[in-house]
């Protein structure tokens, strides 16, 4: 496993 | 705003454990609590706490405000309060001061901070809510200790949940490490039971460096809950008082 995606590409906007 | 925490210590432990990954922030006050969510600066972190009203007597929030406030600036004034002291947070309508009041139950002490306020334009993230493959509840010093030990070997760690237990694994350049829990229910201390919860087997890794950081929680509950599914950031939960909580949340690595 190398790299981590943003929280953002998870979770979105409210 | 008007907060008063039976033991100032509470806060201290939450701000001295979040400090490192996260610097300014906002401490979202409303009536049903004050709330704090923000990213580390890689954005592959995030700190959510819930200090529910309850957790304070009495509380008072007329307004929704939302203080703006470096948590190295408020350390160091919390650095101030006796563990035993009394807190009571105050803020006005539109702040720039939120004050902080520290009394001792033991004696006449009183003592008055203010902490300048800063405006923070922070990005609010939603997290929906998520039936995890896999809920391990486990004592949170075996979990700080696990990612210690682990950390000395490598750079990541695999969590691994399957009906035999979690294995957390690692290698690095000198060799391999492994430790596995299995659920365990200890009658005479409770508190080392190890809960295993899977509707499906899930394996993520995970960077050591961010479970290390949020191991900082540790002295904040002694349960700790890691919740896993397959391609969603894990969530690590420390459950506080009258259902508050600080909860962490990391995403998984990927392949190349």
């Amino acid at each position: 496993p190398t790299g981590q995606r943003s929280l953002a590409t998870y979770f979105g906007n409210p | 705003l008007e907060a008063r925490l039976e033991q100032a210590n509470l806060l201290k432990k939450v701000v001295d454990a979040i400090k490192d990954l996260v610097q300014d922030c906002n401490f979202d006050c409303n009536d049903s609590g004050i709330a704090l969510q923000a990213m580390d600066n890689s954005h592959v972190a995030l700190v959510s706490m819930m200090l529910k009203a309850e957790s304070f007597s009495p509380f008072r929030c007329d307004r929704n405000i939302a203080l703006g406030i470096n948590l190295s600036s408020l350390m160091k004034v919390l650095r101030c309060a006796q563990n035993e002291d009394i807190l009571t947070l105050k803020a006005d309508d539109a702040p720039d001061v939120v004050n902080l009041v520290f009394e001792s139950s033991e004696s006449d002490r009183l003592s008055e901070y203010d902490i300048k306020l800063m405006d923070i334009d922070q990005e609010h993230l939603g997290i929906p809510e998520t039936e995890y493959s896999a809920t391990i509840s486990m004592p949170a010093a075996e979990f700080q200790r696990i990612c210690r030990d682990l950390i000395a070997l490598s750079e990541s760690v695999a969590i691994e949940a399957t009906k035999e237990g979690v294995k957390f694994s690692c290698s690095g350049d000198i060799g391999n490490g492994a430790v596995t829990l299995r659920s365990h229910t200890n009658v005479e201390k409770p508190e080392l039971n190890v809960d295993i919860a899977l509707s499906e087997p899930v394996a993520l890794t995970f960077s050591l460096k961010y479970l290390v950081n949020f191991c900082k929680a540790s002295g904040l509950s002694g349960t700790v809950k890691l919740c896993l599914s397959s391609e969603v950031p894990l969530l690590v939960e420390y459950t506080l008082a009258s259902n508050s909580y600080l909860r962490f949340y990391l995403a998984p690595k990927i392949g190349d």
